[in-house]
């Protein structure tokens, strides 16, 4: 690390993990067909109460039933993690969704309940990837590189530019992981780049909720006054500076930047960038859709959309 | 308050439509909730419509020779977005581990001059905040003249990067991780049922496993550039029997099907 003239062992691996949804709410052997909120003797409007053994929340959460991940799923993950990778990798990039889903009318979410949770797994990432030895809470053994999902913020999905109090809880929650200089531009944008490898890699944390055709505050990315607009104005000179001190960079967020979640005019114009800087960024990582797979996007065509609805 | 009164609801289709507002709540909770819905028809619809496309595009190359494509042309037009299995059991909880080309990286880090980045974000400070526009129609749908916002083009003396041309950073591989969580609720309640205390079976039977990797069946590559990505979505779109274990992979190994 050239900054602190200190050497670091690089392993030429990182981990990529999102949507980690924990839920307080979650209890073991509580009814499934009840969110696995509530015990399956009382009766709900939600199903029948009755004694079914498969309608019973395993200790560690079980897949496709809808409910969201008990605590003991992230905390063993997260144990997991710690004694098999932790000590193997170079950086951590970490796509939002950190607390469960709005699902439940009798356990309304709340602002400061969204803070808390997200202060919590926050916390828990700092524990485990953070320099013991060290009384800079900044020194981390891993970089770890958050970005923010759409069940993170309140209203959910709506999220507007900032600096707002929302932009400021953010920082306050992830100052650890985010460069001090940068403070004051992810007030306003929520978004942030981190060198992993000083010099020479860089991962960008795009909020991509200021892209999102379902944030009700994102109409296009064309007038000036646009959340996206003034991120991709953002995105653009960050880019442009890698490329100047000669880096690479991966970029991350939470929604996927396809056709699908994003306004056209904010997936053409984000596409385009992508396919014109192609010199140095390496890929992108998301989450939100939960499905594993990759969406190849044409950067080229969308640059001759933009020019053709220009 | 009032569950009747009319609300505007978007369709999935994106028209505005009447609804009372206890339909829209609903709607909404079905929306957020963590169960999968549709996942396959989806994923089917990645396939028609986007590898499909991917397949028919390299396909044509020979038709085109005529203006001197290459395949090398049309990867270069593509970027990957990489979108990846959640830890919340919507399907099984998982994770992805990235391996990246390292090599020769140690002196070159040495050569290079380290600038701080204060005077830049200082500089984009005032951009940013300079450049929200009084008085510019907000809701314009037209780009604005001087748009900052469409890229410059790539200058022609700048070589391809990492996710085109193996080089220092080219992804080479990765290791997708879940944990199969029936089995590990199975063995967890036979341990306490054996007398384990609770959290000591907990410690003993969690764990994650590699799902797959991506030097596995189907991907056939030592490499993982944007060629490949799309060498690979045009065998997708091809294959029966190759679409199906993605799909599998896609569902995180759930047995996941629509209903």
């Amino acid at each position: 690390d050239p900054y602190l003239g200190r050497n670091r062992t690089l392993y030429g691996r990182f981990l990529h993990i999102t949507d980690i949804h924990p839920d307080r709410h979650y209890g073991e052997n509580n009814s499934i067909s009840r969110l696995c909120h509530y015990p399956p003797a009382q009766s709900s409007i939600f199903g029948s109460g009755d004694n079914d053994v498969d309608d019973l929340a395993p200790r560690f959460g079980k897949a496709m039933a809808g409910c969201d991940s008990p605590m003991d799923l992230i905390d063993y993950t997260l144990k997991w993690v710690r004694e098999n990778l932790r000590d193997k990798i170079d950086f951590v990039i970490w796509t939002g969704d950190n607390i469960r889903h709005d699902n439940d009318r009798s356990i309304p979410r709340t602002e400061s309940r969204i803070f808390e949770m997200n202060e919590i797994v926050s916390g828990k990432f700092h524990d485990l990837f953070s320099k013991h030895d060290s009384d800079d809470p900044r020194n981390l053994d891993v970089a770890v590189i958050p970005s923010l999902g759409n069940n993170d913020v309140f209203p959910h999905n709506l999220f507007s530019l900032g600096p707002t109090l929302q932009t400021r809880e953010l920082y306050k929650i992830w100052d650890d992981f985010i460069p001090q200089e940068q403070q004051r531009t992810f007030d306003r944008v929520a978004s942030f780049v981190k060198e992993v490898i000083p010099g020479k890699l860089a991962v960008i944390s795009i909020n991509t909720l200021y892209l999102f055709k379902s944030n009700p505050l994102v109409d296009n990315c064309n007038g000036r006054k646009q959340p996206g607009y003034q991120l991709l104005i953002w995105l653009g000179y960050v880019l442009q500076e890698i490329r100047e001190r000669g880096m690479k960079v991966w970029i991350s967020g939470h929604v996927p930047p396809i056709q699908k979640n994003m306004d056209d005019s904010c997936y053409n114009k984000f596409s385009a960038w992508t396919y014109e800087y192609r010199d140095i960024i390496i890929g992108g990582v998301y989450g939100h859709m939960n499905l594993d797979h990759f969406i190849p996007v044409d950067g080229k065509k969308s640059k001759k959309r933009i020019e053709k609805y220009s | 308050t009032d569950a009747d009164i009319p609300v505007l609801l978007k369709t999935e289709e994106g028209h505005n439509t009447e609804v009372s507002a206890f339909e829209k709540l609903l709607n909404d909770i079905h929306l957020e909730g963590a169960q999968p819905v549709n996942k396959e028809a989806y994923m089917d619809d990645v396939r028609e419509t986007i590898y499909n496309k991917v397949r028919k595009k390299l396909g044509s190359i020979d038709d085109i020779t005529a203006k001197r494509k290459t395949k090398d042309d049309i990867y270069e037009r593509y970027s990957i977005v990489h979108i990846a299995g959640s830890v919340v059991p919507t399907f099984n909880p998982s994770f992805r581990v990235w391996e990246y080309n390292i090599t020769d990286l140690v002196d070159d880090v040495k050569a290079r001059e380290i600038r701080p980045w204060n005077e830049f974000f200082r500089s984009l400070e005032t951009e940013l905040f300079e450049d929200s526009g009084n008085g510019v129609d907000i809701f314009s749908l037209d780009r604005n003249k001087n748009d900052k916002t469409t890229p410059p083009k790539k200058p022609k003396d700048l070589p391809l990067g990492p996710a085109y041309i193996p080089q220092l950073f080219t992804p080479t591989s990765f290791v997708q991780y879940y944990a199969d969580l029936e089995s590990i609720n199975e063995h967890y309640l036979k341990e306490v049922s054996d007398g384990v205390a609770p959290d000591e079976a907990a410690d003993s039977v969690f764990h994650y496993d590699v799902e797959y990797t991506s030097v596995d069946e189907g991907f056939d590559s030592k490499s993982l550039l944007v060629g490949d990505y799309l060498e690979f979505a045009a065998k997708l779109s091809k294959k029966e029997k190759l679409w199906g274990a993605y799909k599998k992979r896609a569902f995180i190994s759930s047995g996941y099907k629509d209903e």
